[in-house]
């Protein structure tokens, strides 16, 4: 709302310039520091199904590109692509109530599906579809 | 030898072991690898030959139609397979075959088990029996297509322009030393000099082997010329069990699963 006196906007602008030591809560983050690195993203991760030693009955494909999600979902989400609308209404409750509730979680929000050709103990052929095997993004829930 | 799991960036990322796995370890990673694949074991297939026949040669193209993504990948595979074999041979995987796979969790190709070339006195037909063993269907998955392949190769010798007329039957019954029951389930003219794949639609058929496998006696086949004489199925060119390993006879089916398979929770 427009603010009547430019007094408490003052207080507010001399707040921000003075370091918030008080104000860090026991789960601030501060958002510019080296943090940003560890923000919820996609790791890569192959399973090499040679590695397994698995290629005399595995004929394709060689392995598949499982990656995974790691990562902190810290407010102001927009740092995060992706971040579900809840995940911002949970990251402000955590921020409230932070030994409680805990943070958004970061996780897939695109999968592929792959598919694996095989011999079964009969020699028998089998091209078989998996869903949800290949994480492509990540992002907070 | 690379048995670290390494963050994409090639930076070891902090938990992630440092070391090889151990043989245990590997076992671990092996069982819940396969619990994803939905696999109880690891299969353990007799591979003399049956790795480079007919069959695993068109389940590689429904592969290779399937996953394009992968396309260089299997690519690679596929050129080591069909150098394998002097006759680059036609496409085997049809415009039809790849419908049938946009609406199939799962394609599976079966074996030929068993071929009786009954070469009969000249008044009884010959015939040829093909069997295949559909009891290894995982649990919940219904047949939606199933096909019956055999290869014909061009006929030059006797029977230069002669027309053939191929019978596929389902065999419903029989006794010891008499003919078997059949049901036809297709009847086919064949030039002498045609070459390539024929399919057969045995999708009915399969679902009932697949329901009541005591049922499962298998197929015959038969070739008459259209003055109707029975001519044995090598004559007419068709390849069987002692022909070329990428062009023997094989079925495939395909497969919707019933219900979703969401693995036990360990």
């Amino acid at each position: 709302s427009a603010n009547p006196n430019g007094k408490r906007r003052q207080q507010s602008r001399n707040r921000s310039s003075q370091p918030q030591e008080s104000s860090r809560g026991p789960g601030h983050t501060d958002y510019n520091s080296s943090d940003q690195k560890t923000a919820c993203r996609r790791h890569e991760l192959y399973v090499s199904f040679r590695e397994l030693s698995w290629q005399d009955w595995i004929i394709a494909p060689e392995g598949y590109a499982a990656n995974y999600c790691d990562g902190e979902c810290s407010f102001p989400l927009n740092a995060h692509m992706n971040a579900t609308n809840h995940a911002i209404v949970q990251t402000l409750v955590h921020l409230m109530n932070p030994d409680n509730v805990p943070k958004p979680c970061c996780a897939p929000t695109k999968l592929h599906a792959i598919s694996v050709l095989y011999f079964d103990d009969n020699s028998n052929v089998i091209l078989k579809k998996y869903k949800n095997m290949v994480v492509r993004a990540c992002g907070c829930h | 030898g690379s048995n670290y799991l390494f963050d994409g960036n090639n930076e070891v990322h902090p938990s992630f072991v440092h070391r090889r796995l151990r043989t245990h370890e590997k076992r671990e990673m092996q069982k819940e690898i396969l619990s994803i694949l939905g696999l109880p074991h690891r299969p353990r297939p007799h591979l003399s030959h049956g790795k480079y026949n007919s069959a695993p040669l068109f389940m590689m193209d429904l592969y290779n139609t399937i996953s394009n993504e992968e396309k260089n990948e299997v690519d690679g595979i596929l050129d080591q397979y069909k150098s394998m074999f002097t006759t680059q041979g036609p496409p085997l995987a049809t415009f039809q075959d790849s419908a049938f796979l946009n609406d199939a969790d799962m394609v599976m190709s079966f074996v030929n088990l068993v071929e009786y070339d009954r070469e009969l006195s000249p008044e009884r037909h010959h015939h040829k029996e093909f069997k295949f063993n559909l009891s290894q269907i995982p649990e919940g998955e219904a047949v939606t297509a199933a096909e019956f392949r055999i290869y014909k190769e061009c006929v030059s010798r006797s029977f230069r322009n002669e027309t053939f007329l191929l019978s596929v039957y389902q065999v419903v019954g029989g006794r010891p030393g008499r003919d078997a029951d059949l049901f036809l389930l297709e009847s086919r003219r064949l030039w002498a000099a045609e070459e390539g794949w024929l399919e057969f639609d045995i999708t009915a058929t399969s679902n009932v082997w697949v329901m009541s496998p005591d049922h499962n006696l298998g197929l015959q086949i038969s070739v008459e010329t259209l003055s109707g004489q029975s001519i044995s199925s090598k004559d007419a060119g068709l390849v069987g069990r002692d022909g070329a390993i990428e062009r023997q006879p094989f079925m495939v089916a395909f497969f919707k699963v019933g219900e979703v398979h969401v693995r036990s929770p360990r």
